[in-house]
Order: C-alpha cells, then sequence, then structure tokens
C-alpha cells in the first residue's frame, strides 16, 4: 500500500503570468513525482499539488526562488488518510449492513 | 437502509450490498442493472428509479468516474436513498418520476475505487494495462469520443490525464456510451466530480460556445442558487474551458454532441483546506446542497422536453 507519509498539499495562487508559467514548469517535471489536484488554470485561480516528502525541499526552493507565496493546505496527507480508515472501521463495528 | 451508515464513506461491497438492499426494499420503484464489466471484471451496476413505462424521457447521474473523489460516490448512496424516501412526499420529485426515468450510476470506476481502498488512496484513473506501457490507468474523463486526443489531455500513459490508446479504449466509458446510444431517450447527463466546487456545462475541448449555451448558462445560475442556498456554499459555473480549462475527450461534450442538451458535470467541495480528503462528517451536506441543484436541473428537463 502507498503511504503518504511526510507529504504536503500546497496550495498556490499565482497572480502574475509569470508566476503562473513557473508553477506550469513544475507540472512538466516528472522526477519529482507531483499529483496536481488542482491544475494551474489562470491567475488568482488555486494550484494544490501533493508533493511527495523527498520532493518538498526542491519544490520549495524552486517556489521561494521565484517569490511565488504558498500555503501549506495538508500538513501531512498520511495523517488525513489514517483519520479516514479509522473513522471506517469504527462504523464498521457499529452498524454492520443487516 | 435506514441503518446504514451515511455520515462515512464505505467499501465497494458496502456500497454493492447496499444497493441490493434498496432494490429489495422498493421492488416497485428501482431496479438494478448491470451495463458493463470493468477491466478487472467488476460488475457496472446503475439503479434505475421508474415509476413504470418502457423507455422514457430518462435522467443519468454517475458519481465516481475518477475514484480518489470519495465524496462523490457517498453523495450518490445519499442521492439513491433519498429518492426512494421522496418520490412520493416531495412534489418536485414525485412530477419528475411521474415523467421521467432516473439513472444512477453511484461507483463508476470500480476497480481504482478498490484501488484507493486497498493500495493508493490517491487512485483517479481507471487499472487497465497495456503492454508495452510502464503505467497503469487511463482517465476515463479524457476516453471519450469528443476532441479525443486534442489539446487538454495527456498521451503519456504515466500522466494522471492519459487519455487512453484510442476513444472508449476503458470498459468503464464504453459501457456507458453503449447504454446512453441503446436508450436513445436520456435527456439529462451529469456527471459528478469533486473538487472545487464548480458546475460545469460544455465544452471542454473547444471554445467555441455550445448551441444552447444561453439556457446552460441560466440553468446553471438557478441550481447554483439553489445548492448555496441551503449552507451558502460558494460554487463558479460556467463552460468547462472558459472557467477551469481546456479538456479534452471529456464526458459531457461526448453526452452533449449525442445530443443530450441538459448535460453537466458538478465539481464538489472541498473549499481547499481538505482536497479530495473530505471528512466525511461532510458527506450528508455536501449531499444535501447538490441535491438541490440537482432538482434544479431535473426539473428543467422535465418542463422542457425536446
Amino acid at each position: 500500500t502507498e503511504t503518504f507519509v511526510g507529504h504536503q498539499v500546497l496550495r498556490i495562487v499565482p497572480t502574475t503570468d509569470e508566476e503562473l508559467q513557473k508553477v506550469e514548469e513544475l507540472q512538466n517535471l516528472e522526477e519529482l513525482q507531483l499529483d496536481f489536484w488542482l491544475a494551474p488554470r489562470g491567475l488568482g485561480h488555486p494550484v494544490d499539488v501533493h508533493v511527495p516528502f523527498p520532493s518538498l525541499q526542491p519544490v520549495k526552493a524552486h517556489l521561494e526562488a521565484n517569490g511565488i507565496s504558498y500555503s501549506i493546505m495538508i500538513q501531512d496527507v498520511q495523517a488525513l488518510v489514517d483519520h479516514e480508515q479509522t473513522e471506517m472501521l469504527r462504523s464498521r463495528r457499529q452498524l454492520p449492513l443487516s | 437502509t435506514n441503518t446504514f451508515d451515511y455520515t462515512t464513506y464505505h467499501s465497494l461491497d458496502e456500497i454493492y450490498a447496499f444497493m441490493d438492499l434498496l432494490v429489495a426494499e422498493n421492488p416497485n420503484l428501482v431496479s438494478k442493472l448491470e451495463i458493463g464489466q470493468s477491466t478487472e471484471n467488476r460488475p457496472l451496476y446503475v439503479l434505475k428509479f421508474s415509476k413504470g413505462g418502457t423507455n422514457r424521457p430518462a435522467i443519468w447521474i454517475d458519481t465516481g468516474i475518477h475514484s480518489r473523489e470519495w465524496v462523490t460516490q457517498a453523495s450518490g448512496v445519499w442521492f439513491a436513498k433519498k429518492i426512494v424516501q421522496d418520490h412520493e412526499n416531495d412534489e418536485g420529485l414525485a412530477s419528475i418520476l411521474d415523467k421521467m426515468d432516473i439513472f444512477l450510476e453511484i461507483v463508476t470506476n470500480p476497480d481504482g475505487f478498490v484501488f484507493t481502498q486497498t493500495q493508493n488512496r490517491m487512485w483517479r484513473k481507471t487499472r487497465s494495462k497495456r503492454s508495452g506501457s510502464l503505467c497503469i490507468g487511463v482517465d476515463p474523463n479524457r476516453n471519450w469520443d469528443a476532441g479525443f486526443g486534442g489539446p487538454g489531455a495527456s498521451g503519456n500513459p504515466c500522466s494522471e490525464t492519459y487519455h487512453g490508446p484510442y476513444a472508449n479504449s476503458e470498459p468503464e466509458v464504453k459501457a456507458i456510451v453503449d447504454f446512453v446510444k441503446s436508450h436513445g431517450n436520456i435527456k439529462a447527463f451529469i456527471s459528478i466530480h469533486s473538487y472545487s466546487q464548480l458546475l460545469l456545462y460544455p465544452y471542454g475541448y473547444t471554445r467555441t460556445p455550445v448551441p444552447d449555451q444561453k439556457e446552460l448558462h441560466e440553468i446553471s445560475e438557478k441550481a447554483v442558487a439553489a445548492l448555496s442556498s441551503l449552507y451558502g456554499t460558494s460554487y463558479k459555473y460556467g463552460s468547462i474551458i472558459t472557467t477551469i480549462y481546456q479538456a479534452s475527450g471529456g464526458t459531457i461534450d461526448w453526452t452533449y454532441n449525442q445530443g443530450i442538451k441538459y448535460s453537466f458535470t458538478f465539481e464538489l467541495r472541498d473549499t481547499g483546506r481538505y482536497g479530495f480528503l473530505l471528512p466525511a462528517k461532510q458527506i450528508v451536506p455536501t449531499a444535501q446542497e447538490t441535491w438541490l441543484a440537482l432538482q434544479v436541473i431535473m426539473q428543467h428537463a422535465r418542463d422542457h422536453p425536446y
């Protein structure tokens, strides 16, 4: 099973064409294994990108070097996935389908 | 199904068991069709809600074509129960079912859905494998014969938006194509995704506005107003290409080109805190608000036969 320990989801809101272009550049760097949950779609529209732990440092460096602000939407993806699983198991224990 | 827990996410088996139970409880209203099998030979089930008659005008709703968008399959389960609960006491819904059938495909991509529950929660595509290809899966929302292979999809099998080797290569897509063509009387087609809170209409593959753009925009405005009235959830609406980006081979571009005028795509919650990992406690409110918008679209289709 794929785990996402240390993975983060960054939210970037490009405000200039240059910023948009820098974000789009990331889409072509396959080695970073980025997963764009919300793909770039224009100025002012949020771009949400799931970044594996090993790629966090280079991605943040790329954004900061280009003066692109970002926020961390999900601090640790695995923590949310674990919570979701726990909820499902709890529900199964409580009310098995008759 | 009154004791089914609508406030949590469920496995494929639990959803299929729910469907069987709903049919067993409501044999005069609900039936289950198998429209095909997935790549990994799982049945593709569609619930049919009908008060009788043959080949009546119909409304199609699908959820879960992108498997990681769990709030959509969960909402589909809630919609199914809602139709049964309200089909007599809700005047709007009763009058829709007096004239039209409703088809609901809750798990449109079962292979991908099982994969998200067992191997990779973030899986989006189908699970088709092709010789010579390093990567698995096709984006089932780029595999339709509408601008297929054009800009707005990828030819790289490792991409999340890989369009596949040819249109309808994915059995999950082909099954719906065959069903729509054989039924021949579907008047509204609504494909439900998440996330980013949008109500979209064709086209995605070209900037050319659809001939019915004005009407679809007006319907969208009313539907979004109804949706937002419940919890204040803010939505944007418009054509795919002007509202988000160019996307080729998309579901509702194909259905619109088949003559199904009322073709829409929803992008449900999240607003930008959890993305695809929307907490289960938001399932029911999301389904409730979406249902209000669906009723606007369904009532418009009922009142504007074509």
